[in-house]
């Protein structure tokens, strides 16, 4: 499931910044 | 004690509900019945202010910069920032051309908005000790579901504010647009309509919030009884809430979790629309992010 959601989970482990999506 | 631990929960939820949503509801309210003190919202209601929309905004784009490097995030709505970005070219239908610019400003920030609910949700207590990959399905099932809750306090029976409350876009003109962007915000209308008559206030639809990323029957979970555990104690924070907040609403915590049927509906009609989009509309390409919500997803 992570392997298809990468960004889902990138978001979930890091506080990804809007401009890096 | 145990009243007590249900009220610091609700607390602890609602700040961080004010951290990721700035734009509130009574805010949203306020602007939308001209009692906000600040200038009242663009009204976008033809293709012609559409297009001075996007010159309102570039106006106004200094300070929503702003508003984003201090990581106050903005609320829930279709917004246009990406509208500014594009240009009409000289060839083709410039109105066709205008309706995808939109629907792409909104996709921008839909995107912001997933990841707004994301750190949304991790401020729910015992969220990030859940299965990594039992975190990504609760999100993945709900986050359509809270954009479109979120989308109520916006709108009214005449249409919608966006663009972080700074313009109003009529219901007709959305109606207007070329199928299927014009069938697809209607039934937003219809549901966020009778939703409002609720009267929920911004403490209520914190708990709601948190109650539908919770949810223990989405597809695919792997540890269903620590989801189960956590929803049920945001439940029994939500009745209290409601009993607080509107003693004098029988049923109220009930009609309210029947609205999460409905909005179960609309997420498969909306999902149903977007893949109409990809197929008539050559030119639209699908966030990454959206497309990984999206894929599979009913």
């Amino acid at each position: 499931l992570k392997e298809k959601h990468k960004i889902l989970h990138q978001l979930l482990q890091n506080n990804t910044s809007p401009g890096d999506l | 004690p145990e009243a007590a631990d249900l009220r610091a929960l609700s607390r602890h939820l609602y700040e961080a509900y004010l951290k990721n949503f700035p734009l509130t509801k009574a805010k949203a309210r306020a602007i939308l019945s001209g009692k906000a003190g600040d200038k009242a919202p663009f009204v976008i209601h033809d293709m012609k202010s559409l297009m001075e929309g996007e010159q309102f905004i570039n106006c106004r784009q200094i300070p929503c910069q702003e508003h984003h490097q201090q990581q106050l995030a903005p609320a829930l709505a279709p917004g246009l920032a990406g509208l500014t970005e594009a240009h009409c070219g000289s060839d083709g239908n410039i109105s066709d051309e205008l309706e995808l610019r939109f629907f792409n400003s909104c996709q921008s920030r839909s995107v912001e908005a997933v990841r707004e609910v994301t750190e949304f949700a991790k401020s729910i207590p015992g969220f990030i000790d859940l299965d990594l990959n039992d975190q990504v399905t609760l999100l993945k099932y709900g986050v359509i579901e809270i954009l479109i809750i979120m989308m109520a306090p916006l709108m009214n029976k005449d249409g919608t504010l966006i663009s972080y409350g700074q313009i109003f876009m009529t219901r007709e003109f959305l109606k207007s647009l070329r199928k299927p962007f014009g069938q697809m915000m209607e039934p937003k209308f219809e549901f966020s309509v009778k939703f409002n008559t609720l009267e929920l206030d911004d403490n209520d639809m914190t708990l709601f919030l948190a109650v539908i990323i919770l949810s223990g029957d989405r597809p695919g979970l792997l540890n269903v009884k620590p989801i189960e555990r956590l929803q049920e104690t945001v439940l029994h924070s939500l009745e209290l809430q409601l009993k607080i907040s509107h003693p004098d609403s029988l049923q109220l915590f009930a009609k309210l979790l029947q609205k999460m049927t409905d909005l179960r509906q609309i997420v498969t009609d909306h999902v149903h629309f977007i893949q109409l989009l990809r197929k008539r509309e050559v030119d639209m390409c699908l966030h990454p992010l959206l497309q990984e919500i999206m894929k599979d997803l009913y």
